[in-house]
């Protein structure tokens, strides 16, 4: 499967959601 | 592709509309349904009058979200005193539209034999949810980032004792999908995509905490009057 970014990009917006 | 999904959605129990003495001894209950792609109000008719009922018809008064009747209502037979008939009317949501208050407000003139009787009822939402509601991740971050911070609505689902994975099985079951799944402190955050079927895309973010019955649900559409009727949405799915 590609990288496409997408994991990370969730994984960031969670991350901001949480402390943001 | 679950159980849920072949079952349909959730359904609530009937509840009397229209009561006999508002309607000359013409009673009339009814839900609403949604399964595979089809909507459908479940009528019960129930004559308490002394004399037969005979030519029925049903008609929507403009609406929100375009719902009308996909066909007439079909009462084969008279409906003798004391007979109860149950109908079940298939909708369509390409009709008129006229914004409604509140928005899931529906207006119903049944008429028979005796006269003409006016009901308004409401609907949930969620028989709206369309079937191809998963939005493309790419899609939902870029949405997410687009659709500004005062339009998102923040909600809290009280006495919800789920685990994340229940909760996003339950959903499923009404076309809600979970996108993405995160774990940060110990919280689950479920990015999650529906669609309208007037095609209006509502994005949500629910925090499960393990231990916790309180669910946090943020919601974020570009017609944010949609929220809050969402997030019943939501409640009645959960705790159902």
């Amino acid at each position: 499967e590609l990288d496409d970014g997408l994991d990370e990009a969730f994984s960031r917006l969670a991350q901001s959601r949480t402390n943001p | 592709s679950g159980v849920g999904s072949l079952s349909g959605s959730y359904v609530a129990p009937k509840a009397v509309w229209l009561p006999a003495m508002k309607a000359k001894g013409l009673e009339i209950s009814g839900t609403f349904t949604r399964q595979v792609g089809s909507i459908t109000m479940d009528l019960q008719l129930t004559n308490k009058a002394l004399q037969a009922m005979t030519d029925f018809a049903i008609q929507f008064n403009r609406n929100s979200f375009g719902l009308a009747p996909a066909a007439p209502l079909q009462v084969h037979a008279p409906l003798s005193p004391n007979q109860t008939v149950e109908i079940s009317l298939p909708l369509s949501s390409v009709g008129s539209v006229m914004k409604m208050e509140p928005l899931n407000n529906l207006q119903v003139a049944v008429k028979n034999n005796i006269d003409v009787f006016y009901f308004s009822t409401l609907y949930s939402l969620h028989i709206l949810f369309v079937e191809d509601g998963k939005m493309d991740r790419q899609m939902f971050l870029a949405t997410w980032k687009d659709i500004p911070n005062e339009n998102e609505a923040q909600f809290q689902i009280r006495d919800c004792p789920l685990n994340s994975e229940a909760v996003s099985t339950k959903l499923q079951s009404s076309n809600i999908f979970t996108v993405a799944r995160r774990t940060v402190e110990g919280q689950d955050m479920l990015y999650q995509s529906l669609k309208l079927t007037n095609g209006i895309w509502v994005l949500a973010e629910l925090r499960v905490q393990p231990g916790n019955p309180s669910l946090t649900l943020s919601l974020k559409c570009r017609a944010p009057e949609v929220s809050q009727h969402v997030h019943q949405a939501y409640e009645t799915i959960l705790k159902n």
